[in-house]
């Protein structure tokens, strides 16, 4: 069975910002 | 073109959470996200505002523009109507709702202007 990474489920990365 | 439906999403995919633990795709809450962010030592969970949806360009499409963090920044995505995002306190939401649960028997709710998504960021590139 596979297993997929929580974070695949986010459709996209957001663009950096500074903190 | 827009962004196929990945597997995952269909219902009773295994997800690994940071912290190992194994959760069914349709079982997710909005602590795991958070959770899972927070061990995380590359991504910062943020929250994308839904400002527009708009017929996409392709058959089934939509473009949907969110405004992310505090920065407001714009991003607009194109998907098939059934892609589902996370909406913080509600869970799974797709612009179809009804063809989300006829094609990955995913339960969702109908994404709308205002819908609050989770979405990732890089912790740093510095």
């Amino acid at each position: 069975v596979p297993v997929f990474p929580w974070h695949s489920l986010v459709p996209f990365l957001a663009p950096t910002q500074s903190d | 073109s827009p962004v196929a439906l990945p597997p995952f999403f269909m219902r009773g995919s295994i997800i690994q959470l940071a912290d190992g633990e194994l959760k069914r795709v349709e079982d997710l809450k909005t602590e795991d996200f958070i959770q899972s962010a927070e061990i995380s030592s590359e991504l910062k969970i943020d929250s994308s505002t839904v400002e527009r949806i708009d017929t996409g360009q392709s058959p089934n499409a939509v473009l949907i523009q969110f405004s992310v963090g505090e920065l407001k920044a714009q991003v607009c995505v194109e998907v098939l109507v059934e892609y589902p995002f996370f909406v913080f306190g509600q869970g799974w939401s797709s612009c179809c709702p009804d063809r989300t649960t006829q094609l990955f028997e995913l339960s969702c709710a109908k994404l709308c202007v205002g819908d609050v998504c989770v979405s990732l960021t890089l912790r740093s590139l510095r």
